[in-house]
């Protein structure tokens, strides 16, 4: 898993 | 970007936006749980603070300065210029009952063990519950002014909308995300029986009472 995820919904 | 996000986002705001409206037009919180309200602040809190670390879009931007600035606002109505009419006696959930297994469930089930991804979940999770105590006081109180049901029609139909979103991108994007999506199912769940209760009265103009 990527450390940090990136959420792009709101 | 899809039909069903997009509707669901624009319902959120309308949502957000029609409650924000009630407070301010009828200079009265009387219905509403500001209990409810500060968790939906904590939620865009916990949730948008990459607001300044990541650009995703100005879309995506300027909704979530939105969303910050109305939850603030609406708290601030509530428990500051409005104060007076805030109904604290059927506000009576005690949060700490969702707060504490939330944070748990954070800390123990999530993508990746780093500070922005666990207040990220604990956000999604925290959303999940937060209408519970503006439903409770609904229960309490035995009814609800109508266009206080309106603004759960919309807050619901949001989360609803959002699994049609992810539907939707599982199936042309491939993208899937578990805890969202058992999250928003909770959430849309919690609705049901508000659903059923604004689609047999409300929309038929009665007024919305519980059993008593």
């Amino acid at each position: 898993h990527a450390l940090t995820m990136s959420h792009d919904e709101l | 970007m899809n039909i069903f996000r997009l509707t669901g986002d624009l319902s959120h705001l309308a949502a957000i936006i029609i409650l924000l409206l009630k407070i301010w037009k009828t200079r009265s919180c009387a219905g509403i749980s500001g209990k409810s309200q500060i968790l939906f602040a904590l939620v865009f809190t916990t949730r948008y603070l990459d607001l300044f670390s990541s650009f995703i879009s100005l879309y995506n931007t300027v909704m979530k300065v939105i969303y910050i600035m109305c939850a603030y606002a609406t708290v601030y109505l509530i428990y500051g210029k409005f104060k007076a009419t805030y109904d604290g006696n059927h506000d009576t959930f005690r949060v700490e009952f969702l707060l504490i297994p939330v944070v748990l469930l954070a800390v123990l089930i999530n993508h990746a063990f780093a500070p922005m991804e666990i207040l990220w979940t604990f956000s999604i999770y925290l959303e999940s519950v937060a209408i519970l105590p503006q439903l409770f006081m609904i229960s309490k109180t035995g009814e609800a002014e109508t266009i206080t049901t309106h603004y759960l029609f919309f807050l619901g139909l949001y989360r609803t909308l959002y699994l049609f979103n992810w539907i939707w991108r599982f199936y042309f994007e491939g993208f899937f995300d578990l805890i969202a999506v058992v999250a928003g199912l909770v959430q849309t769940i919690l609705y049901c029986d508000f659903f059923y209760l604004y689609i047999t009265k409300v929309l038929k103009g009665k007024k919305l009472s519980l059993p008593a």
